[in-house]
């Protein structure tokens, strides 16, 4: 592998010497854009589902007609994205999201 | 419903495990 000599891009990337005792795995360095890294469209969806109290939470539909004109393969790897990262979780069925934050 | 509080409670799991 090679080794980048110069380094001019790198900023406090590692420290092959000191012994690394903290730096070990901070994971998502750079963008912080998004809240949590999400993209705009899975902080928009988490909102609305963060924004729905019933106990069923917010369902595909619901969430479809809110999001005006956002495609539907959109909406549903969002949804996919947050359930995996444990911010909304499916209730009823498959087709109904509840927020893990909101209560 | 059983089925939400376990969803929940591993949704809650997945969280917790993204910001250990």
């Amino acid at each position: 592998n090679a080794q980048p000599g110069g380094g001019g891009s790198s900023l406090t990337l590692s420290t092959p010497g000191r012994a690394s005792s903290d730096t070990g795995g901070s994971f998502s360095g750079g963008n912080d854009m998004h809240t949590n890294g999400l993209t705009p469209h899975q902080s928009q969806i988490l909102n609305l589902i963060r924004s729905c109290k019933g106990s069923e939470g917010m369902g595909f539909e619901d969430l479809k007609s809110r999001l005006h004109g956002m495609n539907v393969n959109t909406i549903k790897q969002a949804l996919e994205f947050l359930s995996n990262e444990g911010h909304i979780y499916s209730t009823v069925d498959d087709d109904h999201y509840k927020s893990t934050d909101g209560d | 419903l059983d089925r939400i509080q376990k969803n929940k409670a591993a949704a809650l799991q997945r969280l917790a495990a993204r910001h250990v």
